[in-house]
């Protein structure tokens, strides 16, 4: 099974269009191996995104380069998922 | 555990537990339910529906209940399961549900996505699409959300198959998509369609493919705000309404603008409860919470639709 170590979850605010703009071309980009789990749109909700751990570095440095506030939502992704599975395990032995 | 089932509504559950438990309530039911196979997954699993039903003519007017289409919302399959129950278990005690399938049937499938559920409890837990494969792809998978014949491969799709908004080849190409809208076409009555997602705690009603209001978009208006208030009740859980293209994003070839543009007048998806903490990790305490304050709404539409037959 795929395994998420090191990966967090940001929750990215967007103030206006430019931003929306700024963050589709992050998100959109192949480099940073995003997944969106909320995408980007026109009405100004916070975005949210699976950022790899490879990636914390260079996504947090664009993210403060351009002005985006923001908040890691889920600062353990695997841990949550351990978590469940955990409980899973735990509900299919009862 | 409701009604001496061992069946835990308050946990995740594998496909074959949540099929289990809805042979179980056919069982428990049998003059209420029925558990249908309406048809099978790219990897030939099983699409079983459960029909709520007390009878009357062959094709009453009826309510259509969609849940898991994205596979790893696992709010939206344990939500479905945990309201079928509950449809049998108040029917007949509480006066709103006895009325609703005096007059209709229900028809509930907890998991539209079964390749994609197992994939997310097998290998990977992000995992959104289906499973088709995509010749000349390595990419597996369509988004079965913009895979109807509503706008299909319209704004807020992709035509890349390594997308997670990919539309597939074309419209109804996903057996689970052209499962669903063979059986709703062949029956040919049906008044409702709901679709649940997570998350983001939103009432949305048609469209997501254009700007465009809808013709009834002032009454589902005020049924989803009904809703969003009787859900509400609850917990104080607060619900944004709106059609889906101006409260989130264009979305074309969306379960629900099909089922609008297909005479199903009263077409609303649900994004259940967003902590602010878990994403599409909702932990499982709060799978119980989230069903039951989700039925109000439900409850308040199916009430809205079997007044207001058309």
């Amino acid at each position: 099974r795929e395994k998420f170590l090191g990966d967090q979850v940001f929750r990215i605010n967007v103030r206006n269009g430019d931003e929306i703009s700024k963050l589709s071309w992050l998100v959109n980009s192949d480099n940073f191996k995003l997944d969106v789990w909320r995408s980007p749109s026109t009405f100004g909700r916070p975005v949210d995104v699976l950022v790899p751990s490879v990636s914390l570095q260079p996504v947090r440095s664009f993210l403060a380069s351009q002005g985006f506030e923001y908040s890691v939502t889920i600062e353990d992704l695997q841990a949550l998922l351990d978590d469940e599975d955990e409980e899973m395990q735990h509900n299919e032995g009862q | 555990e409701r009604n001496g089932s061992h069946f835990n509504y308050g946990a995740y559950h594998s496909l074959e537990a949540i099929y289990h438990e809805m042979d179980s309530i056919a069982s428990d039911f049998p003059d209420l339910v029925s558990r249908v196979q309406i048809g099978c997954s790219f990897e030939h699993r099983p699409m079983y529906v459960l029909k709520f039903s007390t009878g009357g003519e062959q094709q009453r007017p009826a309510i259509w209940l969609n849940a898991g289409i994205h596979s790893r919302e696992w709010v939206s399959q344990a939500t479905a399961i945990w309201t079928a129950r509950k449809i049998v278990s108040d029917y007949q005690k509480d006066p709103a549900l006895s009325a609703i399938l005096e007059k209709m049937d229900i028809f509930l499938l907890p998991v539209a996505n079964p390749d994609g559920y197992v994939y997310t409890q097998t290998h990977n837990r992000m995992w959104r699409k289906t499973r088709s494969l995509n010749p000349g792809s390595l990419c597996v998978g369509t988004d079965p959300n913009r895979n109807w014949n509503a706008s299909f491969a319209g704004q807020g799709t992709s035509a890349n198959p390594c997308s997670e908004v990919y539309h597939g080849p074309h419209a109804n190409s996903e057996v689970e998509v052209k499962s669903v809208v063979e059986f709703i076409q062949n029956h040919g009555n049906f008044k409702c369609f709901v679709d649940l997602h997570s998350y983001s705690q939103l009432l949305m009603y048609p469209y997501g493919y254009t700007v465009k209001k809808a013709p009834d978009a002032e009454e589902l208006d005020e049924v989803a705000r009904r809703a969003a208030k009787a859900l509400a009740s609850l917990s104080g859980t607060e619900y944004q309404v709106g059609p889906t293209c101006t409260t989130v994003y264009p979305a074309s070839g969306s379960s629900i603008d099909w089922a609008y543009d297909n005479g199903i007048k009263y077409a609303f998806t649900f994004e259940l409860r967003d902590t602010g903490h878990y994403g599409f990790l909702l932990p499982a305490s709060q799978i119980v919470p989230t069903a039951e304050e989700t039925w109000l709404g439900l409850r308040s539409i199916m009430a809205h639709v079997r007044d207001h037959l058309y």
